[in-house]
């Protein structure tokens, strides 16, 4: 098995003003695989917290779409996590 | 040489196999090492003892690593181990805690999931145990405690990231901490694991509302062990009990301990705030463990006075 890559993969940051807006982050769940950073599952989104999730180049663009649609908030705090995740060694040997 | 262990970086798991020999051999008078069991996939689960010999004194069981993906948190074990016995002797408050106590450190709870971690999939969180009948690998090791287990039906499924495993303590990981802490009871007055990310204190209870008998006393420790971390580097945290703090979470380890009469158990959640996530730089590393050595010798010193 290679090793996964998540190149330009997005974390992005969602912040559910209301129990509507909660729910389709849970339908956005179902219908895309979003990879929960917090809560560490889709079922444990509720108003008013915080949401990060991780989701595929591919599906990011539909779920932008979306969010924009129901006009909610959100940031990318990623944008592309393969990059970050290469950055994370950034302390040379001692 | 690249292939030496650091404190300041990332090490794999066979560096951090290599480092608990290393530190063994180096302080055999203060650091034992005891294998408590095997995981799934056969590798050796070290608990570190830091302390004199006596298995009678006050001790505190610290595990890291039980969520693959939360790098920083074997970070601070190992620095935990290498600031307690380097500091044994100089520093006034180590000398006074290791006087007088002891610390069991698992440096790494989830090894096959943190081995997978580094090979094959950085982000990924559970076990690597195989589930009958589906094709999804992995169980959540923090939900696989006996103590309201599986009391979310929503994770029924091997593919969710929290799916508490087909039975409590049906992983080998579990049961060997389980079974140690079990064992050590006599001694062991206080709990701590450590995750990431979000820069939280938490205490029980994960999985109801209600509070714990002690929660006043659980909620002024947490509340002066954020203040003492931040007086590094003003770093922020929450403190308060897991379900009203986060959200609900059932079979953690953390209400299993307390359940078991561990009454001082917490959980830390170490930096940062998400603009890094599981994927804090290794030049955060030392910041982030300076600052939680304050708050988990801060927490020692509380159980040292305030257990009988």
């Amino acid at each position: 098995v290679a090793p996964v890559r998540f190149d330009r993969e997005k974390v992005f940051r969602v912040k559910p003003q209301d129990e509507n807006q909660a729910n389709i982050i849970k339908d956005l769940a179902k219908t895309n695989k979003l990879d929960f950073w917090y809560p560490d599952a889709s079922h444990h989104v509720a108003a008013n917290m915080t949401v990060d999730f991780r989701v595929s180049e591919k599906e990011s663009q539909s779920l932008q779409f979306a969010l924009d649609q129901n006009k909610m908030h959100y940031e990318i705090l990623i944008h592309d996590l393969q990059e970050v995740i290469e950055k994370q060694f950034d302390v040379k040997e001692n | 040489t690249p292939d030496r262990h650091s404190y300041a970086k990332y090490n794999t798991w066979d560096k951090i196999v290599a480092w608990t020999e290393k530190m063994m051999h180096k302080r055999p008078e203060m650091i034992s090492r005891i294998k408590i069991g095997t995981t799934v996939e056969d590798n050796p689960l070290y608990v570190l003892k830091i302390g004199k010999k006596d298995e009678r004194r006050k001790a505190i069981f610290m595990d890291c690593g039980i969520h693959a993906r939360e790098w920083i948190s074997p970070a601070f074990c190992q620095w935990f181990v290498y600031q307690a016995t380097k500091t044994y002797g100089k520093n006034k408050i180590m000398t006074k805690l290791l006087d007088r106590m002891n610390f069991y450190v698992l440096p790494v709870f989830n090894i096959d999931g943190y081995i997978w971690s580094w090979k094959k999939n950085r982000l990924w969180r559970k076990n690597r145990s195989k589930n009958q009948n589906f094709k999804c690998i992995g169980t959540d090791l923090n939900r696989n405690f006996n103590v309201s287990w599986n009391s979310s039906p929503t994770t029924q499924s091997p593919c969710e990231d929290t799916y508490p495993g087909p039975a409590p303590e049906s992983e080998k990981e579990t049961k060997a901490v389980t079974d140690f802490i079990q064992s050590h009871l006599k001694s062991i007055k206080a709990y701590i694991t450590v995750h990431s990310y979000s820069q939280l204190l938490l205490f029980p209870y994960g999985y109801t509302s209600k509070l714990p008998p002690n929660n006043e006393e659980l909620t002024k420790a947490a509340k002066i062990g954020t203040d003492v971390l931040s007086t590094r580097y003003e770093t922020r945290y929450i403190y308060g009990p897991t379900a009203s703090t986060i959200y609900k979470t059932p079979g953690s380890s953390l209400d299993w301990a307390y359940n078991l009469g561990i009454k001082h158990t917490f959980a830390f959640e170490l930096r940062d705030e998400g603009r890094f996530g599981f994927l804090l730089p290794e030049s955060r590393i030392k910041p982030t463990c300076k600052e939680t050595m304050l708050a988990v010798k801060f927490i020692a010193k509380y159980i040292l006075k305030h257990t009988s």
